[in-house]
């Protein structure tokens, strides 16, 4: 474990507590896209198939069970509770995501470090992460203005990666033979599909004003 | 046996 790998999980952590936040504390899950919740927790159920045959650490299990059951957890909320349910943008948030299943899965059939139903599923879960926030992004375009909590709850979501990204150079840099391709590029295009968002979360934050995407 | 790249990240 180093700095910047405990930084991206606690980024991470804090993303989703920001979410949670929001959802409790305003009722409402409006701004949010149910699909990226959705491909998330898919995201989580096929990277930690592991979680009950490789124990790494109480920590690694427990931060793996908060994810696991927080996008679960989400996904439940934004879709049966009777009163966040009518806030969420069904019309908005129409962005066809089973493509992406659909070619990430593809490509972790061809593209994997071991042909083994684990390592696959692994390999799946890391090139949907990589695009899971689009439906996301989508949705806060159309719908313009951004509340405060979900642009923090993208914020964090986009930054916890980028601490990732230098994890990865500080693990190869200090660790013989550390390679890990498949996240490194995967984590790269996630980061960068963030560029524009980052870009006009600083423009507003810089300005004071509310975050507006362009349409 | 090749030793399986241990998944220590999250």
């Amino acid at each position: 474990m180093n700095i910047f790998r405990l930084a991206g999980d606690m980024t991470h952590l804090i993303s989703v507590l920001v979410l949670l936040l929001k959802i409790y504390a305003t009722k409402s899950c409006s701004g949010i896209s149910l699909k990226t919740q959705e491909l998330y927790a898919m995201v989580f159920l096929a990277r930690y198939l592991d979680l009950f045959s490789d124990f790494i650490s109480l920590y690694n299990t427990v931060m793996k069970l908060v994810f696991i059951g927080s996008s679960l957890a989400i996904v439940w909320c934004m879709r049966y509770h009777r009163v966040v349910r009518r806030s969420y943008d069904r019309e908005l948030d129409t962005f066809r995501y089973w493509i992406l299943v659909g070619a990430c899965f593809t490509l972790a059939l061809v593209l994997h470090e071991k042909f083994s139903f684990q390592e696959v599923f692994w390999a799946f879960s890391i090139y949907l992460e990589a695009v899971a926030i689009l439906p996301q992004l989508v949705l806060l375009q159309r719908s313009g203005n951004v509340d405060n909590l979900t642009g923090q709850y993208v914020f964090f979501l986009g930054a916890y990666r980028a601490f990732y990204i230098l994890n990865w150079i500080y693990r190869y840099l200090t660790e013989p033979r550390f390679t890990r391709w498949i996240s490194c590029v995967s984590g790269l295009v996630q980061t960068a599909l963030y560029a524009d968002f980052f870009y006009y979360y600083f423009i507003s934050w810089k300005n004071n004003a509310k975050l507006q995407l362009p349409a | 046996q090749e030793i399986k790249t241990q998944k220590d990240e999250l």
